[in-house]
């Protein structure tokens, strides 16, 4: 039996709002010490990994391992049909073909419940081994998100460069180019604004626009993303919940 | 123009 209540909806909403541009079927499996799911994009060049530790619950509750096979887009319906601010509670049991999603208003009586059937999603799993990434980034999700809409306008194509205190940014297109230079700095008041930067070995990595676009749709869940970067392995990029993470792998471009 | 690398080229499956 798997019983797992959100105190608000709306936090699984942007969980589910923050990979399901990019992948739709999606095996979340659930166990005793919360849940997590893999899924890779169809162009095999993103791969998300989420889990959500039980910290993140206000009750969570998971008798026996369970996987739920879900087609995000119709995940999606139901979850719209819940009010942020309602108590969201999953429930399946031990061999499910459904998922019952129950929304409770804290302010009223009104109790809403959805059903959403399960899929048997044959979904390979990837294993991504631990390694020593050259340089690790942290900065604020939402300097994140603009700096890749932006140059995303100019090319399908951000190239990332890291030295030893210089962050770029740069975008080289038909209509013309555009670059973002950034220091690390720390802001002792707001320390959620500050950029950290950690550097073994210089980087130059280029990736695509449109998988950068899908992955800063993460930035609704934390203030700030970490990046990780290594020319020998794909880059992660990794948004902190308060318990877990929602984490994507992107493969780069190279030059042939 | 650069090439998009996919990522079974870094990865296994399990």
């Amino acid at each position: 039996m798997l019983e797992a209540k959100f105190e608000e909806a709306s936090l699984f909403k942007r969980i589910i709002d923050g990979f399901k541009d990019c992948v739709q079927l999606v095996n979340f499996q659930c166990k005793e010490d919360g849940i997590i799911a893999q899924a890779v994009d169809d162009s095999r060049v993103l791969l998300v990994s989420l889990e959500i530790g039980i910290e993140a619950f206000q009750n969570y509750r998971c008798d026996h391992p369970v996987t739920l096979g879900i087609d995000l887009t119709s995940l999606s319906k139901i979850l719209r049909c819940g009010n942020n601010t309602d108590n969201l509670t999953l429930i399946a049991d031990d061999t499910p073909d459904s998922v019952l999603l129950l929304f409770e208003d804290t302010k009223k009586d009104r109790i809403a419940e959805y059903s959403l059937k399960l899929m048997d999603i044959d979904a390979e799993f990837l294993k991504i081994e631990d390694l020593a990434y050259d340089c690790t980034l942290k900065m604020p999700s939402p300097e994140f998100s603009k700096i890749v809409r932006d140059l995303s306008q100019l090319s399908d194509s951000i190239n990332i460069m890291i030295t030893k205190e210089t962050i770029k940014f740069v975008a080289d297109g038909d209509i013309g180019s555009g670059s973002v230079i950034l220091k690390p700095f720390v802001n002792m008041d707001k320390p959620q604004e500050s950029i950290n930067l950690n550097m073994d070995q210089p980087v130059d990595l280029t990736f695509g626009s449109k998988y950068l676009l899908d992955i800063v749709k993460g930035s609704a869940l934390s203030d700030n993303v970490g990046v990780r970067l290594s020319s020998e392995a794909p880059a992660l990029f990794q948004f902190d919940l308060k318990s877990g993470y929602l984490q994507f792998f992107l493969a780069p471009k190279f030059n042939d | 123009t650069p090439i998009q690398n996919d990522l079974n080229e870094y990865y296994t499956i399990i």
